[in-house]
């Protein structure tokens, strides 16, 4: 699964998420990706793209419950992402997202995600596995 | 406030282990694509654009999950999916099942925008994007040696996998953990 996040100068956020799905999938079968809430959404606070087990993401809610976690618990974008992953299944999910200020979480429970991220203050990431 | 990105190419079993020939080209994917969109970003292009272009380019790389390099069906086919969403307005589209479109987010993008719906898959999916006149391949350029390889390991053991489970040469598959008996993850 591939996906990206971006928050331009203006402010505005924006996600997007594509993938082939599992390994030896069942004809038919539908993941997070496409099932928006679950594998992508954006709101006018955040923008989240996940990866991983969908099946596990779309029981979890996964990208919504990030955004509510800071539309309704006014938990900043690093904790929000944090807590829903740290609520799914080992090894079942990783994201990444990026606040309306800025803010970058690339968060994982999986032993390694392909990530990288950039902000306009120079700061720039490129990373597998948690170091 | 400033602009940023983010970016993901899966995530999964990675072994540490993972050699130079597997990791390197998909590190250099995740730096072109990076300093795609940052340019992008830097001179003033919307979010929604970046995040469209950035992806397009990660379906394009055989290396990753989707697009040309998407992993194959119990059947040996791709069915892609994608999703893309703005959030100012909360407009956001959807695609699954596609077979031929070679930038299923190209389309999901067509769905928010041209359409009074939010997700169409499979044939509805596929005759949409002919009226788009989107870009079409044969199902056949989305496949790679790698992901038959893969899924014939799969289906030897019985197991539906996840974005980097596949196993090193000469080395035995990684096994997921058993998942409970009232998990449905083994069968989608």
């Amino acid at each position: 699964t591939v996906g990206c996040v971006a928050v331009d100068a203006a402010g505005n956020l924006a996600t997007a998420t594509s993938t082939g799905g599992l390994v030896n999938k069942m004809a038919g079968r539908i993941g997070d990706t496409p099932v928006v809430g679950a594998g992508t959404y954006a709101n006018a606070l955040c923008a989240v793209s996940a990866t991983g087990k969908g099946e596990a993401i779309i029981r979890h809610t996964v990208a919504r419950d990030v955004a509510a976690l800071m539309e309704h618990a006014g938990m900043p974008l690093r904790d929000a992402a944090a807590r829903v992953v740290a609520a799914t299944p080992r090894g079942a999910v990783g994201l990444v997202a990026v606040s309306r200020a800025g803010e970058v979480s690339m968060a994982h429970n999986t032993t390694g995600m392909f990530r990288a991220c950039a902000t306009e203050d120079g700061h720039e990431e490129i990373g597998i596995w948690t170091d | 406030m400033g602009w940023a990105l983010a970016l993901h190419g899966g995530a999964g079993d990675i072994p540490r282990t993972l050699p130079p020939e597997s990791r390197e080209p998909r590190l250099a994917t995740l730096r072109r694509c990076l300093d795609l969109g940052s340019a992008a970003l830097r001179d003033g292009r919307a979010a929604l654009d970046v995040v469209e272009l950035v992806v397009r380019e990660l379906e394009d790389c055989p290396h990753f999950n989707a697009g040309r390099g998407s992993v194959l069906t119990a059947e040996g086919t791709v069915e892609m999916e994608a999703c893309v969403m703005e959030g100012a307005t909360l407009r956001c589209g959807a695609v699954s099942g596609l077979s031929t479109v070679a930038n299923a987010v190209s389309l999901a993008r067509l769905v928010m925008e041209k359409t009074p719906h939010i997700y169409l898959a499979f044939d509805g999916a596929e005759a949409f994007a002919r009226d788009q006149g989107v870009e079409t391949r044969d199902p056949s350029h989305f496949i790679t040696e790698n992901n038959i390889e893969r899924l014939r390991q799969a289906k030897a053991a019985n197991r539906v996998q996840i974005d980097y489970t596949q196993p090193l040469k000469g080395q035995q598959a990684p096994q997921d953990p058993p998942a409970p008996v009232d998990d449905n993850c083994q069968t989608g």
